[in-house]
């Protein structure tokens, strides 16, 4: 696992609460419905808030939000212009900055069964790799882990791996309730020495 | 990024110059790798910025365009540069 430069974090206190919150000036332009993207996202907070003692909410109140996510095309704002259809998939800034942008003209899914075309990309995947940068890490070497930086159309990665959940839990400390038991022996070990 | 355009470089060898090398200096230098050139020629940055690639993403470090790193430039990614404090700032 990697951090950004100087290892930001949020600094609020030990549990904190996290809101997020869907741009209402650029939602998503596609098949999905409104609520397969909030359910969508919500699976993806609630993997890293299994692991650390932070709790996401989603929240109404667009502009008061912690974490802002809108689907954006081309140039947006922020000098880090999206390409079109694959390339870039999507970014967000590192803590405590909370925005999370991702590239409108991406065939996004969540449902490969319904969403035939070759060049779609999984949503929840994406979400969760992008909140992994919310929350402080960079991009990791290890090909199994939700952190690492590319995502082939099609391919689903959603599930933390030990070298996402010690990156993260050295940031925030360990939710109380988390266990090793859903991780592999292979996986706990194979990390070990990062 | 057409990220296509890099199958051509496929096998392309250091002190060549290429039509889409400059290309592949842009996105290695949008992802932190390299300091901003935009020549064509395959040279000792080039190949430095290639060998940091393969170390980060865990593949073979040769410093060649073999198939393994090809691939992997083709691949759809994430924006957030995998260097960001280099030659990158995020902005907040």
């Amino acid at each position: 696992y990697a951090y950004f430069e100087g290892r930001p974090r949020w600094g609020r206190n030990i549990p904190m609460r996290l809101t997020y919150a869907f741009s209402p000036a650029n939602p998503i332009n596609s098949s999905l419905s409104k609520e397969e993207i909030r359910a969508a996202f919500r699976r993806s907070f609630g993997r890293w808030a299994s692991v650390i003692p932070v709790a996401f909410e989603e929240a109404g109140d667009y502009g008061g939000a912690d974490i802002k996510i809108g689907f954006y095309s081309g140039e947006h704002g922020d000098g880090e212009a999206f390409d079109g259809v694959l390339g870039v998939l999507a970014h967000a800034f590192s803590p405590e900055s909370g925005r999370f942008h991702l590239d409108a003209a991406e065939t996004w899914a969540v449902d490969f069964e319904r969403e035939k075309s070759a060049a779609a990309v999984d949503l929840e995947s994406v979400a969760t790799h992008e909140i992994g940068h919310l929350l402080g890490l960079g991009h990791t070497a290890v090909k199994e882990a939700v952190m690492y930086p590319s995502l082939r159309p099609r391919e689903t990665k959603v599930e933390l791996k030990m070298d996402d959940v010690k990156g993260v839990q050295a940031l925030y400390g360990s939710n109380p309730n988390f266990s090793l038991g859903a991780f592999s022996e292979s996986d706990i070990y194979s990390n070990g020495g990062n | 990024h057409n990220l296509h355009e890099f199958e051509k470089l496929r096998g392309a060898i250091k002190g060549s110059s290429v039509n889409g090398i400059s290309q592949l200096k842009r996105y290695l230098h949008r992802f932190g790798y390299l300091e901003a050139q935009a020549d064509d020629v395959f040279d000792s940055n080039l190949e430095n910025a290639i060998t940091k690639f393969q170390e980060k993403l865990g593949l073979p470090v040769t410093g060649k365009l073999d198939s393994p790193t090809v691939l992997e430039l083709m691949s759809p990614r994430c924006g957030v540069p995998d260097f960001p404090g280099k030659l990158h700032r995020i902005k907040n």
